[in-house]
């Protein structure tokens, strides 16, 4: 099950290291900027996107035009398996509502959907369309598993499963990102 | 099969994307350098190891001292799933041979047996230290496999299987490098 160590992989090599670093990193971002992001609306959080058809663009800017790109956070830099001093950063997106007020907020795809996205498409790699959307799910529930049990991760992010049947509505994903801030703000 | 999934990710969201561009970042980095490396001894391959306990350390030269951490090749920024310019980079590490000889490479350790190890320390991840070794082994086939195919990566790369009875030998890494520059220089 391609998911389940692809969850493991994540949390292990990523989120794990990450997301206790991710209050500072947005203090020193908060420090460096005089616009005050995150002051007034926003999320302090990571927030992880997971469409369901694992279909991930690297813009989130062409997916929907209520979302900016801010800034990015200051990097981390750890020194990972011989890469010394490997670069681990976020981007700051701005994600206007209907009243066209300004939220910020790190957001980024999950990165793993990519690797079971192209699995699907690679005929050597013995995974199919169809097992993708399961995989995905697998991958979204794992996750929330073992993010559930991490004390050093509590808290400190949103998986935000994205449907894939929203092909007419031009602002889906800022109203996804929105509804995610409300429920903690 | 956790060792499947985690080679086709290494892979389609790493190897993919920098074996292509090492050689430009070689380039790059003997024209910013006067002290010559890759010149006259070395490799332009991308030298990947693999220990087969898959215990990894992050400092490669804690290892053997006969390693030396030399500079890291110049940065490459990749939007990738909604985090802007995602840094990818290498690090240069000069290897002493018996006759104090200095030879540059392009070496690092498969990140992701990092995660087989750690899984295998995790009672809930549902994968023991014995399946570990096993897994090692499928990841290095299913890789060697998945580069043998790709016309892209050809040529740019080695994987160095490590084995792991040697504790008695401190040069036993640095000898394992070497071994793998002179088959191809
Ligand atoms: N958004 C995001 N930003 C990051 O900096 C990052 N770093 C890792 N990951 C994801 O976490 C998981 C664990 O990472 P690991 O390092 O063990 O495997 C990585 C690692 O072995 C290798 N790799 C990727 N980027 C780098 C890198 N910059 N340097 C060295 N190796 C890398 O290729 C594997 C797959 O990478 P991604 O497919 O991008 O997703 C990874 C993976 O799902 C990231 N995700």
């Amino acid at each position: 099950n391609v998911a389940h160590g692809l969850a493991w992989s994540f949390h292990l090599g990523y989120l794990n290291l990450v997301l206790p670093r991710l209050e500072g990193s947005i203090t020193a971002f908060r420090a460096s900027h005089n616009a005050g992001p995150f002051e007034t609306r926003g999320s302090r959080k990571l927030l992880i996107l997971l469409p369901l058809n694992a279909n991930i663009t690297h813009t989130l800017e062409d997916e929907d035009t209520n979302i900016h790109f801010h800034d990015n956070l200051p990097d981390t830099e750890i020194d990972r398996a011989g890469v010394r001093g490997r670069v681990y950063k976020h981007s700051v997106y701005t994600v206007l509502d209907k009243d066209r007020q300004a939220h910020h907020c790190v957001v980024e795809y999950a990165t793993p959907l990519l690797t079971l996205y192209k699995m699907s498409q690679e005929s050597s790699a013995g995974f199919g369309e169809r097992d993708r959307r399961e995989q995905v799910l697998l991958f979204y529930r794992t996750l929330q598993d073992i993010l559930d049990r991490s004390v050093e991760c509590r808290n400190r992010y949103r998986l935000i499963l994205l449907n894939d049947e929203h092909e007419d509505d031009p602002h889906y994903l800022s109203n996804a990102i929105l509804k995610n801030l409300d429920q903690q703000e």
